[in-house]
């Protein structure tokens, strides 16, 4: 465990709690992409069925635990308690399109062709690229609420500090997962063009909203 | 070293 890896932790957890925190405070799932959640859902099952066959440590099973927990728990305020206002005219990304092809990629290349190998390597694959379905609802819109922001500012920042990560373990351990590190460049790079929207309008108190 | 069996992160 290394600074940039704990960090990346808690901002991936603070992301899933501004996004909880926004949907409860405002009783209203508006602007948040159902798809995008699902996807993250279905990222932390795939990944964290581990917690059953192998014991890491109590931080990692609790965290894994609050993963599962929260995440699952945005879909359901999505799906079921605040469904009437969830904005899905807008959530219209086809998600077959990214389950499809992620499915068949993790089957071909992957560390060891093992059920519970194959899930950790599509769950790595799909959290790369399940933030799609939220972009794509942003760009259709052409804004987003500043909270929904914080949101993905918050998510995006969490892979980017694991890389920081994954290049310190490199060479102070000599550990590398070239899945892991892969996948998590390619799902950071996605991030790039909000991130600089999220700093040129957001940072000084601006909505955030497309160019026309 | 390539970790793949011990997986710490998250």
């Amino acid at each position: 465990m290394n600074v940039f890896r704990l960090v990346g932790d808690l901002s991936h957890l603070l992301a899933i709690i501004i996004l909880l925190l926004k949907i409860w405070k405002t009783r209203s799932c508006a602007g948040v992409s159902g798809k995008s959640q699902i996807l993250f859902s279905l990222v932390f099952i795939t990944r964290y069925l581990d917690l059953f066959t192998n014991f890491i440590s109590v931080y990692n099973s609790v965290m894994k635990i609050i993963y599962l927990v929260t995440s699952l728990g945005t879909v359901y305020l999505m799906y079921f308690k605040f469904k009437a206002t969830y904005d899905s005219n807008h959530d219209t990304f086809r998600i077959e399109f990214l389950v499809v092809p992620v499915g068949g990629l993790s089957f071909l290349v992957n560390h060891d062709f093992t059920p519970l190998e194959i899930l950790w390597t599509f769950s790595i694959y799909l959290e790369s690229v399940a933030i799609l379905p939220q972009l794509f609802m942003i760009s259709k819109t052409g804004e987003a609420e500043t909270i929904t922001s914080h949101y993905l500012f918050a998510l995006g920042s969490y892979r980017a500090l694991y890389i920081v990560n994954w290049v310190y373990r490199y060479y102070t351990e000599g550990f590398f997962d070239l899945i892991a590190i892969v996948a998590g460049c390619v799902q950071t790079i996605l991030y790039c063009d909000f991130f600089y929207l999220y700093i040129t309008k957001v940072l000084k108190g601006k909505q955030l909203k497309l160019p026309a | 070293k390539l970790a793949t069996a011990k997986k710490d992160e998250l």
